[in-house]
């Protein structure tokens, strides 16, 4: 463990505790992409599958379980709970284009072609794109809440600190994973035209509002 | 050399 890792994952626990908080003291998920909540889930549940067969740290355990628990509990808030609130006229993403050729791809390219490593590999590309109904969510309705831009803040940054994190540990430990880090390239890439909204906007006090 | 997969991140 390392103080980048730490931190993107703390910026991770952040980002979802935002969106648990702005869904229960708005009563509303207006706004949030339900696809890409769904897409997160399918990416913690094929990535911890390990969770009952390797233990690894307490930590581990905790965060994984907190995760999935979570982001099933949110998809539960989004489709049931507060459904009323659900726009999915906005949330239009066709998430087949999305996981059709990420499943191919991890058959194609891993580090070993085996059951488990394919289905690891599959939640590692997956993740990269998950983000992407949300961000087409947020250019169909022109604008986002600002707690919505804190929580994809945070979701962006935690990536962005795994990168500094693969690169502290390539010089401290030699340890280097091409799979993961391309993957959390193309991640954090599709964050910067957000990233760059927040940073002029947001963190001046006013909201995101795309050219509609 | 085949370098050990990332399974101890979260």
């Amino acid at each position: 463990m390392n103080i980048f890792r730490l931190c993107g994952d703390m910026s991770h626990l952040a980002a979802i505790i935002i969106l648990l908080l702005k869904m229960w003291k708005t009563r509303s998920v207006a706004g949030i992409s339900g696809k890409s909540q769904i897409l997160f889930a399918t990416v913690f549940t094929a990535r911890y599958l390990d969770l009952f067969t390797s233990f690894i740290s307490i930590y581990n355990t905790c965060m994984k379980v907190f995760f999935i628990g979570t982001v099933y509990f949110t998809i539960y808030l989004i489709y049931m709970k507060f459904k009323a609130t659900y726009d999915s006229n906005h949330d239009s993403f066709r998430v087949e284009f999305l996981i059709v050729p990420v499943g191919g791809l991890a058959f194609l390219v891993n580090h070993e072609f085996a059951p488990l490593e394919i289905i690891w590999t599959f939640s590692i590309y997956l993740e990269s794109v998950a983000i992407l109904p949300q961000l087409f969510m947020i250019s169909k309705t022109g604008e986002a809440e600002t707690i919505t831009s804190h929580y994809l803040f945070a979701l962006g940054s935690y990536r962005a600190l795994y990168l500094c994190n693969w690169i502290y540990r390539y010089y401290a430990e030699g340890f280097f994973d091409l799979i993961a880090v391309v993957a959390g390239v193309v991640q954090t890439i599709l964050y910067c035209d957000f990233f760059y909204l927040y940073i002029t906007k947001v963190m001046k006090g006013k909201k995101i509002s795309l050219p509609a | 050399k085949q370098w050990p997969s990332s399974k101890d991140e979260l």
